[in-house]
C-alpha cells in the first residue's frame, strides 16, 4: 500500500543519519540499544558529532544537523580512531 | 593529530600522480598537487620529490566507487576523497573521488583545497574542529591566490614535525571568536533584515532571531569577492549590498555580484587622493549614503548618483568624538559606529551618541 511521502522522508532521514554516523563517527551497525546500557548508540553518536561541529547538542537530527551533514566533505573519519 | 601519533620517520618524502582526472589538464592538475604540498613544506622541515615510476610515500589518485579500499566513494558529492595516515604500502595515500567535478577554481570541488586537506592526513593530521582550519571536515571554497595556511593547522603539523627551517617563522589566519573581547571587525553590513560582521576571510552572520551568530567563509556566499573587506552598506530599497576595498567596489544583489563590477570608487565622485574607504552606511529615511575615511566623511546621493557638495566634512564635527571609524551601519533608526573594539550608538535626529558598548554587544555574549 503506498507510504505517505512523510513517513518516508522520516526513514530515509533515519537512514542518511545512520550512515553518516557509521561513516564518520564510529557507529557500529548493530548499534541496537540494549535495555540496560542506558542511551542510544545513534543519539550518543549523534551528540558527539554536534558537539564536534559546535552545533547546539540535542541528539536528534534536527535542520542544521541535517544541513551540516549534507555538506560536501572528506571521507576520512572525525573521531580518532581511523587506519 | 591521530592517535599513536603516526609520522613519517623521515623528512624528506615522495610522492607520486598515479592517474589524472579528465576534467582538468595534467599540467593544472600537476600544479594542484605542488601547490598542496607546498602548503605543508613551508612550514615544516618537510620536503616532497616527485616520482615517475616505483612506490613513493604518497600515492595519490583518481578512483571510482568501491576501489578495493575497505572505502568505497559515494559518487558526486558527498564524499569527495580520503588518505590515510603515514605508514607503509596504502599508508600517505591520497583517493580522489573521479566522480566530482574537479577544478582550479570556484566552480565545482577545487582539486588544490581537497587535496591540501587530504595530504594533512597522509602526512598524520586528523581532523580539526575549528571552523576555520583546512583540516576542519567539510569543503569550503577559498581562492587558492589568496590561500594562507591557518594557524590552527600550522601547529597541528608543527606538533608533528618541528618547526620550519625558514628564518621567519611562518604564521596563519586565526578563526574569529564572536566573543572574543578584543574582536574587531573590517566592516559591518544589513542585509535583508540581518547583520553580516566581516572579518579577514569571515563573515559573522546574526539574525535576529537566533542568539548565537554563525559564522562562515566569505566566499560561501560570494565567491568572487575578495577576503579584507574595509566597507559595505546595504541599499534596503535597491535590495543591494555595496562592497569596498581598497579604490574598488562591488554592488551585489543576493549572490550576484552585478555586471560591471568592480568599479573603481572615483566613480563615486571619490577625489584621487582617496585611496580606500572605512566605512559606510546608507541612512534608510533620507537615501543618502555615509562614506567614512581617515577622519572625515562624504554624502552621497543615491538618486542623483553623485556626491552631495559640502562634503568631505570632519567627522567629529557632525558624530563626535568617535574617532576613526571601522564599520557603521544603521538599524532601527539608530546609527552604530564600530572603533577598534569600541561601539557607538548615534542617534541622527538628537545629532549625538545615546549609547557606548563592547563591539561583540551583539552577540549576546
Amino acid at each position: 500500500f503506498p507510504v505517505a511521502p512523510e513517513a518516508e522522508d522520516e526513514e530515509k532521514t533515519l537512514q542518511f543519519v545512520e550512515s553518516y554516523l557509521q561513516s564518520f563517527y564510529d557507529l557500529r551497525k548493530d548499534h541496537h540499544p540494549h535495555i540496560r546500557s542506558g542511551e542510544n548508540p545513534l543519539t550518543a553518536k549523534l551528540k558527539e558529532m554536534q558537539s564536534f561541529f559546535g552545533l547546539e547538542v540535542t541528539g536528534k537530527p534536527d535542520l542544521e544537523t541535517l544541513e551540516m551533514m549534507k555538506k560536501p566533505r572528506c571521507g576520512v573519519t572525525d573521531v580518532q580512531k581511523y587506519m | 593529530a591521530t592517535p599513536g601519533n603516526p609520522k613519517w620517520k623521515r623528512n624528506n618524502l615522495t610522492y607520486r600522480i598515479l592517474n589524472y582526472t579528465p576534467k582538468m589538464r595534467r599540467a593544472d592538475v600537476d600544479e594542484a598537487v605542488r601547490r598542496a604540498l607546498n602548503v605543508w613544506s613551508s612550514v615544516t622541515p618537510l620536503t616532497f620529490q616527485k616520482l615517475e615510476d616505483k612506490e613513493a610515500d604518497i600515492m595519490i589518485s583518481f578512483a571510482y566507487r568501491d576501489h578495493r579500499d575497505n572505502s568505497p566513494f559515494d559518487g558526486p558529492n558527498g564524499q569527495l576523497a580520503h588518505a590515510f595516515q603515514p605508514g607503509e604500502d596504502i599508508g600517505g595515500d591520497v583517493h580522489m573521488d573521479e566522480e566530482e567535478t574537479w577544478t582550479k577554481d570556484g566552480r565545482g570541488y577545487n582539486l588544490f583545497i581537497v587535496l591540501a586537506h587530504e595530504l594533512g592526513h597522509s602526512l598524520g593530521l586528523s581532523h580539526s574542529n575549528d571552523p576555520g582550519a583546512l583540516m576542519y571536515p567539510t569543503y569550503s571554497y577559498i581562492d587558492p591566490d589568496e590561500f594562507l595556511l591557518p594557524q590552527d593547522d600550522i601547529n597541528g603539523i608543527q606538533s608533528i614535525y618541528g618547526q620550519s627551517n625558514a628564518p621567519m617563522q611562518p604564521t596563519g589566519p586565526i578563526t574569529p571568536e564572536a566573543c572574543d573581547p578584543n574582536l574587531t571587525f573590517d566592516s559591518i553590513t544589513t542585509l535583508r533584515g540581518e547583520i553580516f560582521f566581516f572579518k579577514g576571510r569571515y563573515m559573522l552572520r546574526k539574525h535576529p532571531a537566533r542568539t548565537e551568530a554563525e559564522l562562515n567563509f566569505i566566499s560561501l556566499f560570494w565567491p568572487r569577492l575578495p577576503s579584507g573587506i574595509q566597507a559595505a552598506y546595504e541599499n534596503i530599497e535597491r535590495d543591494e549590498i555595496t562592497f569596498f576595498k581598497e579604490d574598488k567596489y562591488w554592488v551585489v544583489r543576493g549572490y550576484d555580484i552585478l555586471p560591471g563590477y568592480p568599479k573603481r570608487i572615483y566613480h563615486l565622485g571619490f577625489p584621487k587622493t582617496v585611496k580606500r574607504v572605512n566605512a559606510a552606511y546608507n541612512d534608510e529615511t533620507t537615501g543618502k549614503t555615509y562614506f567614512f575615511v581617515a577622519d572625515r566623511y562624504w554624502r552621497y546621493d543615491e538618486e542623483k548618483k553623485s556626491m552631495d557638495h559640502g562634503y568631505p566634512r570632519k567627522i567629529v564635527s557632525d558624530f563626535g568624538n568617535i574617532g576613526r571609524v571601522d564599520a557603521a551601519f544603521q538599524k532601527d533608526g539608530y546609527v552604530y559606529f564600530f572603533h577598534g573594539t569600541t561601539q557607538f550608538q548615534f542617534d541622527p535626529h538628537a545629532k549625538r551618541i545615546v549609547r557606548k558598548m563592547k563591539s561583540t554587544s551583539w552577540f549576546n555574549c
